[in-house]
């Protein structure tokens, strides 16, 4: 049986037409017609569900039209810190982390703690030593401050707004 | 915030999610992403689940483990089973979208925000790539 599926996302929100513009829309389905291909390749392959939504998931990060890994937002104090989840529904196993900085795939740090760590979930400075002890790939803060997403946190300060979901104000 | 399902040619499924969280976040706060059975869940008794959307609000749904549950003891379907979890956040005011892969490979996403950044293949048939509501 060679019958398999995918589905990806890059977030929702207020995503209106006539209220993302034009390039922003196709910079948006590009890139999700890129991750598509990426974890559609694993399973044309006849590799595995895991290894198909790490592909396609490593893609979005990438991106620079979605909030994760190098579209990442900032925080109030100006940095980047993300969060990722990866799950194997054959046993169940699990990885996680949160509050990462350095690891310029997040959800591969997450698999690294399912596959090389008693634990299910690390957060902060621990789970970037565990990054670096564990050779992933480190960026710097550069890598993740994009100029848009530094603009959406100047706006947000300047309106005295709080945190908010950048999807839910900005598509 | 970003997602991938997937049912295999084995019949495995699986489920990733990964997020730079809400601009202007603090005190360190973490949404659902990250958090086994809110925003991410992989079974394959059931389904797999990736969320995006207001975090508090499918934390406290437990929204992945919820569709799933929905669906192994309800013996709903993937949409119906998406669609009342959906509708749970937002009677509960929360707002935000699911992608959901069955484990007999049916796809599903469901949503209570105007769009979302969303796209599926399947073995057989045409790539879709969506993002506003009524694609």
């Amino acid at each position: 049986m060679d019958d398999w599926t995918l589905l990806i996302h890059g977030g929702a929100g207020i995503l209106e037409r006539g209220k993302i513009a034009p390039e922003a829309e196709a910079a948006a389905r590009d890139g999700l017609a890129q991750a598509l291909e990426a974890g559609s390749a694993v399973l044309r392959g006849c590799g595995t569900a895991l290894d198909a939504v790490e592909a396609a998931v490593r893609a979005l990060e990438d991106h620079p039209a979605f909030n994760a890994g190098r579209g990442s937002v900032f925080t109030y104090e100006g940095r980047n810190e993300m969060d990722a989840a990866i799950m194997d529904g054959r046993d169940r196993s699990a990885g996680a982390v949160a509050g990462v900085v350095a690891t310029r795939n997040p959800i591969s740090l997450a698999r690294a703690v399912m596959e090389h760590s008693p634990h299910v979930m690390l957060a902060g400075r621990g789970a970037d030593g565990f990054s670096r002890d564990h050779g992933l790939e480190q960026a710097d803060a550069d890598w993740f401050a994009l100029p848009e997403r530094r603009a959406q946190l100047d706006a947000m300060k300047a309106s005295g707004g709080s945190a908010f979901d950048v999807d839910m104000k900005y598509g | 915030t970003v997602g991938a399902v997937a049912r295999d040619a084995h019949g495995h499924v699986a489920a990733a999610t990964s997020t730079g969280g809400i601009t202007g976040k603090r005190w360190g706060r973490v949404g659902d992403s990250p958090i086994v059975g809110a925003g991410t869940w992989a079974d394959d008794r059931a389904c797999a689940v990736s969320c995006t959307g207001s975090g508090e609000f499918f934390l406290r749904v437990g929204v992945a483990h919820e569709i799933a549950a929905h669906l192994r003891f309800a013996g709903e379907s993937v949409q119906t089973a998406a669609d009342a979890v959906m509708a749970e956040v937002k009677a509960m005011g929360g707002t935000g979208g699911v992608i959901v892969v069955g484990a007999d490979g049916t796809p599903a996403w469901s949503l209570t925000t105007p769009g979302m950044y969303r796209a599926r293949a399947r073995a057989t048939g045409v790539p879709v790539v969506a993002i506003f509501g009524d694609e």
